[in-house]
């Protein structure tokens, strides 16, 4: 994996197979986990970074629930070697491995991942198909069962946020779920997306402050602050119904009601350029400062247990 | 595939509320296919929504005539992904040659 370039956007089979490099190459830490399978029948995967132990507190995070947010997937590759390349050497990242685990799903939407690299750059939904409409994909960040059908999603499956038909239809969404109930100690959980550069924890659905907002919110503060100090970029925080819209359905809207205190969710770059086409030369740089902003919320979870 | 030909990306900002209620008419009129990147939330903050070429002169027609600024952030999406399509084949034959 030293040979892979990092500053470049991959596809999925080019991804899977650099998976299954690193675990080859560092099996005694890294192993790769099937969650499930997609609509169109891709494998689900998972990384995990494990010094032994079954079910220990662990870290999640996940890239690219929206297929198009490619620098999303490409920050998660860079991390995943960054851990990988850390463990041994890197005081802190040693000495959170020999206590928790981290769980990286790399590309969350595989369908929709592969759909951008072949016939639609700009696709956003999941790849299920809609009985009664010719309309296709789920938006599966309004998917989950937190306020499911509120506002902030759309019934219309045209829609970019469709909801979909239930909560957890999207076998996506669903995998996760599974995962995270079955596995039962997740402490941190981190959904990335990109790009409005924001750092946001729950609620999305509700104007409900969570019980935890205060402790949350300066956890964010001092994440930013981590984030901003490498070139400067500016992020805004705070909760997702506060700080971008009304939005129901969400991940860490469900993962805080499951009981995951630190719940949170990145916008990366850009700063309005570019968009979704964000050229690969920034890839390093956005997921060196997405590192440290990521780190801090480890090391509070770390020296926080609950 | 899909392709953007002549497709931009503008960059709205709204100075009041009654701005973004109208943003949000426009979201809802599925005919214009708009895809809203950053969608309408607050005066503060910018709204930024790709629109096909088709839909062009009636978004700017309607952004004009509601006196709501706006900028061009991507002038032809095409073009744009074209680059990023070139920057992938040759990072990929970079790759070959090195391994």
């Amino acid at each position: 994996t030293d040979s892979f370039n990092y500053a470049s956007y991959h596809t999925l089979d080019e991804i899977y197979n650099w998976m299954d490099v690193l675990v080859s190459e560092q099996s005694n830490l890294v192993s790769k986990i099937n969650i499930g399978s997609t609509f169109e029948n891709r494998p689900i995967y998972v990384l995990k970074f494990s010094t032994g132990g079954t079910k220990r507190p662990a870290i999640w995070i996940d890239t690219g629930i929206h297929s198009r947010e490619w620098v999303t997937q490409a920050s998660g590759i860079w991390m995943a070697k960054k851990i990988a390349t850390d463990y041994g050497k890197d005081a802190f990242i040693t000495s959170i491995l020999n206590e928790m685990d981290i769980f990286i799903e790399i590309v969350t939407n595989p369908d929709g991942f592969h759909f951008t690299h072949t016939k639609n750059r700009m696709w956003r939904k999941t790849r299920s198909i809609n009985s009664g409409s010719s309309c296709v994909g789920v938006d599966p960040n309004r998917n989950w069962d937190a306020g499911f059908g509120g506002a902030g999603a759309s019934s219309n499956p045209c829609s970019e946020t469709y909801r979909g038909p239930r909560a957890n239809s999207e076998s996506e969404v669903k995998s996760i779920v599974d995962f995270v109930k079955s596995h039962g100690n997740i402490k941190a959980f981190i959904s990335i997306h990109s790009y409005s550069q924001m750092l946001l924890y729950p609620y999305g659905y509700t104007k409900t402050p969570a019980p935890n907002q205060q402790e949350l919110h300066s956890l964010a503060r001092k994440a930013i602050d981590a984030l901003s100090s490498l070139y400067g970029t500016s992020y805004r925080y705070g909760s997702i119904i506060n700080t971008i819209y009304q939005a129901s359905g969400g991940t860490i809207d469900w993962t805080y009601n499951q009981g995951i205190k630190y719940s949170y969710t990145f916008e990366l770059r850009d700063t309005g350029r570019y968009g979704f086409i964000l050229p690969a030369n920034q890839i390093i740089p956005t997921a060196q400062e997405t590192w440290l902003a990521i780190t801090t919320i480890m090391e509070h979870t770390y020296n926080n247990p609950y | 595939q899909k392709i953007f030909v002549g497709d931009q990306v503008l960059r709205i900002v709204t100075k009041d509320m009654e701005q973004v209620t109208l943003l949000k008419d426009l979201e809802e009129l599925e005919n214009l296919e708009l895809d809203f990147w950053k969608g309408p939330t607050h005066p503060d903050f910018p709204t930024d929504v790709h629109v096909p070429f088709a839909s062009l002169q009636a978004v700017k027609v309607f952004l004009e005539s509601n006196n709501i600024q706006y900028s061009i952030m991507i002038e032809d999406l095409q073009s744009v992904v074209e680059e990023e399509k070139i920057q992938i084949i040759r990072s990929r034959s970079i790759e070959q040659m090195r391994n």
